[in-house]
């Protein structure tokens, strides 16, 4: 199993649709301050399902949408898909307790007439839930609250935190 | 409860020990609850001997590099207790010097073989090591967009091109 | 009291405005107090827009390298309230690309005509604008000793031959 | 007026006598991880006066003392010496309002037999006080607790503070 790519549409500052293919193996991304690595690394964590708005760094989802750059029109909508690869073992298990080759996980948010936000999940297509995407993917191991997800910034602060505060990430993981 | 996180601990002390000594070429690292009757009521510390230093040293006297190690070897621990099939580290190697950076590069290139590594970097040393490589950029409109034909010979020349350019236009 | 705070706060700001536009090439920054009748009741926040980017970004949605150039700029807008005779800055460009870091570097190499500038630094675009360098290592007997004829080129040399040695090694 | 040397003895990681010569302009000083020159920051705060044990990172004054490393023996007593060029400026005033070229702030610590620490403080070679030393530095703007001197780390810690601290960073400069 491996993220086979990351698909975006109007989330942060990717305007429009945006697809960003993976390998397996490792893959180092670069570009300028600024230029939207991290925003690619809170599109994962938007599907995957945050622990709290500052992983993402924004107050309210909707900060989440595309806010127009410099000449454009907001956007009321936004979309991202992760797909991952899924093959089926020797055994014929697969990681993803799903019976496909390819699993796409994909969260929309619209924001409503009255300015509020509203988020549907959907699994191949297929309506679905964040609890359900929670599931799937525990099982699997790809949570966003491991350590498998380490944000800008995370290694000075597991360095710098209390005692307790660092024994407290070690009861997450028990 | 109790018994869980000690068998937790006990799992990634032992990985923390190991990993601490292969990043830094030789010394010495290990977990301590401060509390191991009740360890709820005290906090969990990395005690660290960088190679060559005194045993004496404490975490809070280290450098920022040697932080950091310490705690991206903490990180790696916690990985091997409970693996992923993929990694996403987002500039872990901002403050290392060119010799630490390379270890975790090269950590991160020998775990690759059994997981997916994603690494954000703006360090020649990480990027010349990946297998893969992928270029964000904004075209000073506010919009990100991917760069198509990327590859290590532009990534490398993404860093020094921006030096070069700006060398030429001052 | 408050009224000092204000005009301490009058002066800075106009400092911000003008350290911000030349840092950022031309994008827009301002120092806001939350409550201009009490500022003691409020705090000050940083309004940012990098070029190019929307007006409508909040500072906490910028990304870790525009923070540190939003920050360096209040550091900056202090200092040419409260003139010093010296300076010294630890490791302040490590998140920040090639372009940014060389136009702190800048900043710091143009006001050394009139107060002293001692900067830490790994990154090769710093060393190679600096008038004078000095090397700082240890033996791996945990005791620091300063690098003796040390110049330019070894100062850039050990950041890349670190890098070289390795290759070797490997 | 500015920083001529920087001269140690026993201070954290430097082992013996070790001087630092600094110049005018712009110096770049580098080194591998852990070699101690943070260190080094950390002496020039020892002499003007840091605000906080957190400034040096050492949670007691004796941490301060070079502790043997791997061979050696832990030092008794450390001793830290700015020298600063104090030329006389054309209308006869100086920026250090002593009457000498050259000003010697030293400042040493020496572990007692009970195991406290007791504290010197040295003018050109006379005994001193921490509130002379003080007096002196602020009226010529070379103060710990001003943002002449950013420490490692500082520069992400103003950009996440919360806006209330902000607000109290500029208090101190008002
Ligand atoms: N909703 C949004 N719409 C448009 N742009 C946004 C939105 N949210 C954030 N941004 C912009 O995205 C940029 C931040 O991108 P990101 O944090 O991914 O940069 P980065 O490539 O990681 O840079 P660094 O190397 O400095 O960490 C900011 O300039 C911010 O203004
Ligand atoms: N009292 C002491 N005696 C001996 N060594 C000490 C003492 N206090 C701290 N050290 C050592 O000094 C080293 C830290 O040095 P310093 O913080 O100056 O590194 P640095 O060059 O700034 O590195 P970086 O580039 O990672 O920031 C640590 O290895 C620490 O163990
Ligand atoms: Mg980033
Ligand atoms: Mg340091």
């Amino acid at each position: 199993m491996y993220l086979k790519r990351l698909e975006m549409e109007n989330f942060k500052s990717f305007k429009g649709e945006v697809v960003v293919p993976y390998e397996r193996g490792f893959t180092a991304i670069t570009g300028p301050n600024g230029s939207g690595k991290s925003n690619c690394g809170d599109a994962i964590q938007f599907v995957l399902g945050y622990k709290s708005a500052k992983d993402v760094r924004a107050s309210n989802v909707l900060d989440l949408l595309f806010n127009g750059g410099k000449n454009n029109k907001p956007a009321k909508y936004c979309k991202v898909t992760l797909v991952f690869d899924n093959p089926e073992d020797p055994d014929g298990s697969r990681r993803l307790k799903i019976d496909a080759d390819e699993v796409h996980f994909t969260r929309a948010v619209r924001k409503t007439r009255s300015g509020s936000a509203s988020s549907n999940y959907y699994l191949n297509g297929e309506p679905s839930s964040q609890r359900q995407f929670k599931l799937l993917l525990s099982s699997a191991n790809a949570r966003a609250d491991g350590y498998n997800i380490v944000l800008q910034g995370m290694v000075t602060e597991l360095a710098t935190m209390t005692g307790i505060s660092r024994r407290k990430v070690l009861e997450e993981v028990a | 409860r109790k018994k869980r996180l000690l068998t937790v601990f006990k799992e990634v002390n032992k990985n923390f020990k190991n990993v601490y000594r292969l990043l830094s070429d030789g010394g010495r690292g290990e977990l301590k609850l401060e509390n191991l009757d009740n360890p709820f009521k005290g906090g969990l510390e990395m005690w660290c001997q960088p190679k060559g230093k005194s045993s004496r040293a404490k975490l809070n006297g280290l450098s920022g590099g040697e932080k950091s190690m310490a705690a991206l070897s903490l990180i790696f621990a916690i990985q091997d207790h409970d693996p992923s099939p993929f990694y996403y580290f987002d500039e872990v190697d901002q403050n290392l010097d060119a010799f630490n950076a390379e270890r975790i590069a090269r950590l991160c290139k020998a775990r690759a073989n059994s997981a997916q590594f994603l690494m954000v970097t703006l360090r020649k040393v990480s990027l010349e090591l990946a297998d893969h490589h992928i270029g964000i950029t904004h075209a000073g409109d506010g919009c990100s967009r991917r760069i198509a034909d990327f590859n290590r010979e532009r990534a490398i020349e993404l860093g020094e091109k921006e030096e070069e350019h700006r060398k030429k236009a001052l």
